[in-house]
């Protein structure tokens, strides 16, 4: 989960604004 | 005389047809570089931003949004260039000889040699022109999309049994529609057969693409956006 931060905070909130 | 209502169609295929994402538009990058250079920061920025929908995007196919968090990430892990591929190809479809990245993003296959894309173009192309070939319907992208997520053969699933369920319940989506389709494709008995048998090569063009894209990584070409590595490096 550690190596997949960006796909894991992804699909638990789709709001989350994310730092592509 | 009245006729009877027109059947309204599968409705885990209509789900996927209004879930289906507009279409992106690319960047062009507007650095000092060189023209192949600018076409690839362009790709890997488009493809990116593609990834990012592609994840919304599953969360609306019925069924996946009920499977445990882990086997959500792992089918995505799994399946991610797969469907990127197969909506690079929907879109190149119309075309004779270009890939299609997006509408203003179009590459023949003299620009992709400069770029060092030759084997992901004939890789792609080879795909594309199988359902060119085919006559591939919207109907049936959706649901090949969505299949090839859920038929991504990922270990260590925490509900396999529930996984198992969503790709059954897309595949009985898949039948249910061909064969109340069997007018538009006559003879095509085993349309649905047929189309399942282009997930081989579906899942060979994704595993091109994916040593296309390690390769520039490693050659340290193009810098890569974090989303789009971190699911590389899944597959490295």
């Amino acid at each position: 989960k550690e190596k997949h931060k960006i796909l894991h905070r992804l699909l638990q909130n789709s709001t989350t604004p994310v730092d592509l | 005389l009245t006729h009877p209502a027109k059947p309204i169609g599968n409705k885990v295929i209509s789900q996927l047809l209004v879930s289906e994402p507009a279409p992106l538009s690319a960047i062009p990058d507007s650095s000092p570089s060189s023209t192949e250079l600018r076409s690839l920061l362009t790709l890997c920025d488009l493809l990116n931003r593609e990834l990012l929908v592609l994840i919304g995007w599953a969360k609306h196919i019925p069924g996946f949004s009920a499977l445990s968090l882990v086997d959500q990430m792992a089918l995505l892990q799994g399946g991610w260039m797969e469907v990127l591929v197969l909506s690079v190809v929907s879109r190149s479809l119309g075309s004779a000889d270009e890939l299609v990245f997006a509408d203003n993003l179009r590459l023949a296959e003299a620009q992709c040699r400069a770029a060092g894309l030759s084997d992901l173009y004939t890789a792609l192309r080879h795909l594309t022109r199988k359902y060119q070939q085919m006559g591939l319907s919207p109907e049936e992208l959706v649901t090949l999309k969505a299949m090839t997520l859920a038929n991504s053969d990922a270990a260590n699933l925490e509900g396999a049994e529930a996984v198992q369920r969503f790709r059954d319940g897309l595949h009985e989506a898949l039948q249910e529609h061909e064969s109340g389709h069997t007018h538009s494709h006559p003879g095509e008995l085993h349309r649905a057969g047929r189309l399942l048998m282009t997930l081989p090569l579906l899942r060979q063009t994704a595993a091109r693409a994916v040593d296309t894209f390690c390769r520039l990584h490693r050659e340290r070409r193009v810098p890569m956006h974090k989303l789009f590595l971190e699911m590389l490096d899944n597959k490295i």
